[in-house]
C-alpha cells in the first residue's frame, strides 16, 4: 500500500533476484558520464570488487545497424548515432586522406567561413 | 504486473526539489506505463540479442550490446 | 535501498513475465542490471 514490498513480496524478491555473496557478479553498476569540457574533475573510481560495471562502448562495433526493436521503434538521434557508427567504421581503415574530407572540399568557399 | 503508482511517486520525490510537489493520478499512471515500457522493451531486445546468439538466457553481454540504442530511445 | 528492492522486485516480475512469452531465460545480473538502468532513468 505505501508502494514498498509487502513480508511476501519481500522473501520473494530475497529468493528470486537478490543478488548476494553467493553470486559472482554481486551487483551491477552503470557508468557515470562527466563532461571533460566542464573540466569537471573525472573521479573514475573503480567498481567494487564483484561489481559488474556496464559498458556503453564495449560493443560499439555491433552499433553499426539498428538493432531489432519490440514496441518502441528507434528515434532519430538513436539513427543519427548508427550513422555516425557506420562513418567510422568506414574511416576506420583511411592512411592519410580523409574520404570525407575529400568529398566536401570542392564545396567549401573560404568567404563563408572567414 | 508493472510499477504500483506509491512506488512511482516515491522514485519521483526522489528527485524533486519541493517535497511538497504533487503529482497527479494520472501523472502517476502515465509514467508507471512508461516505466514498464522501457522494461519491457529492455527484456525483449535482450531477447532478440540472445536468440541472435542462439542463447536460451539472456545474460548481461546480451543487455550490454542492446544498451547504448535502448537508451537513446528513451 | 527499499526502493530499490521494490523496483527490482516489479522489474524481475516484468522480465519474468516476458520470460514466459519468449520462452527465454534471464540470468539474476540482468534482471539486476534491467533493475539498475531503469532505476537511473
Amino acid at each position: 500500500k505505501d508502494g514498498l514490498l509487502s513480508e511476501e513480496e519481500f522473501n520473494l524478491w530475497d529468493r528470486l533476484y537478490r543478488l548476494g555473496d553467493s553470486d559472482t557478479v554481486k551487483g551491477v553498476a552503470l557508468p557515470e558520464s562527466h563532461f571533460p569540457s566542464l573540466q569537471e574533475d573525472i573521479v573514475t573510481k573503480e567498481p567494487a570488487t564483484g561489481i559488474r560495471q556496464l559498458s556503453l562502448s564495449e560493443w560499439s562495433v555491433w552499433q553499426d545497424h539498428p538493432l531489432p526493436t519490440h514496441q518502441v521503434d528507434h528515434s532519430d538521434r538513436c539513427q543519427h548515432f548508427i550513422s555516425i557508427i557506420q562513418m567510422i567504421e568506414g574511416m576506420r581503415h583511411e592512411e592519410d586522406e580523409c574520404s570525407y574530407e575529400l568529398k566536401l572540399k570542392p564545396f567549401l568557399h573560404m568567404e563563408d567561413v572567414s | 504486473s508493472g510499477f504500483r503508482k506509491e512506488l512511482v511517486s516515491r522514485l519521483l520525490h526522489l528527485h524533486f526539489r519541493d517535497c511538497k510537489t504533487k503529482v497527479s493520478g494520472d501523472a502517476l499512471q502515465l509514467m508507471a506505463e512508461l516505466l514498464r515500457i522501457f522494461v519491457v522493451e529492455a527484456a525483449a531486445r535482450g531477447v532478440c540479442q540472445a536468440q541472435a546468439e542462439d542463447l536460451d538466457i539472456v545474460d548481461v553481454d546480451q543487455l550490454e550490446k542492446v544498451l547504448p540504442q535502448l537508451l537513446l530511445d528513451f | 535501498q527499499r526502493l530499490k528492492a521494490a523496483v527490482h522486485y516489479t522489474v524481475g516480475c516484468l522480465c519474468m513475465e516476458v520470460a514466459l512469452e519468449k520462452q527465454v531465460q534471464f540470468s539474476k545480473q540482468t534482471i539486476a542490471a534491467i533493475s539498475e538502468v531503469t532505476f537511473r532513468q
